[in-house]
């Protein structure tokens, strides 16, 4: 028997569609530690990890693991019946073909059942080895979304540039030539802040395809601040916070440098 | 897509 139930239903809405549109369907691991799916675009250009662990829910039980495998486009349009401030509560048998979702309104005077046929999804669950980045930036969510649909005008890269104390990202196209730089705040500690961290100060430039970025900022309203880590010769890492208790990450490998 | 690298080149199947 699986059942978890998330008072703030809507962070299930916000992280479906920040996968939907990467991953058209994926394996949602169920154990005692929480909730967790991991998916390649067909492409396979970029990994999605989302991680939602038990203590984010209100009520969690997993007497053995279960396998949800959801097709994303059908488990978005159910998601849509549910309101913002909805209450939601999934649930299945410990060998399902099907999970069962309940919506509550904040005032319990609406409940809604859905239940979502199960499909078999044959997914390689792929390693991810720990990594020594060289750089983390954190930067306000909604202006790395900004920055990334900006830079999209110009053409389809967009290098990531990290120096002491200062990320820039740039693009060039056609049409000519863009660079956004954010410098470091200051003691400033709110949401507004931007923060540098190197590993020995060494400048790091990596170049990526600007559509996948924009992609990953469909999570922005996950979180107000957005991580990336560099490393050369590595993938970016690309983290949204869900709260203390998990988290959605894109690895997004980098473009050849011509 | 030309000049973009493989997820799978870095991550593999354990």
């Amino acid at each position: 028997m699986f059942e978890a139930r998330l008072l703030q239903g809507s962070i299930l809405k916000k992280a479906l569609e920040g996968i939907r549109e990467l991953i058209t369907s994926g394996n949602w691991e169920c154990s005692s530690a929480g909730i967790s799916m991991q998916g390649m675009d067909p492409s396979h250009v970029a990994l999605t990890v989302l991680m939602l662990q038990n203590d984010l829910f209100d009520q969690f039980r997993c007497d053995r693991n279960v396998t949800l495998g959801l097709n994303h486009a059908t488990f978005s349009k159910i998601l849509k019946c549910a309101a913002n401030d909805d209450i939601i509560t999934l649930k299945a048998e410990d060998q399902p073909d099907e999970c069962n979702l309940l919506f509550q309104s904040a005032n319990d005077d609406k409940t809604s059942d859905f239940i979502i046929k199960l499909t078999d999804i044959d997914q390689e669950t792929l390693g991810i080895p720990d990594t020594e980045y060289a750089a983390t930036v954190k930067v306000p969510s909604v202006e790395f979304q900004r920055i990334c649909r900006d830079l999209s005008q110009f053409g389809d890269t967009i290098i990531i540039s990290v120096k002491k104390g200062c990320v820039e990202f740039s693009g060039t196209g056609e049409i000519g030539s863009a660079k956004i730089a954010l410098k470091e705040s200051g003691n400033v500690d709110d949401d507004e802040k931007v923060s540098v961290e190197m590993d020995k100060d060494t400048p790091c430039s990596l170049s990526f395809a600007s559509r996948y970025l924009n992609y990953f900022t469909k999570a922005t309203s996950l979180s107000d601040t957005v991580t990336l880590q560099l490393c050369p010769e590595h993938p970016l890492v690309v983290s949204y916070d869900i709260g203390d208790n998990g988290s959605l990450k894109y690895y997004l490998a980098p473009k050849i440098e011509e | 897509m030309p000049g973009q690298r493989s997820i799978t080149s870095f991550f593999s199947s354990p």
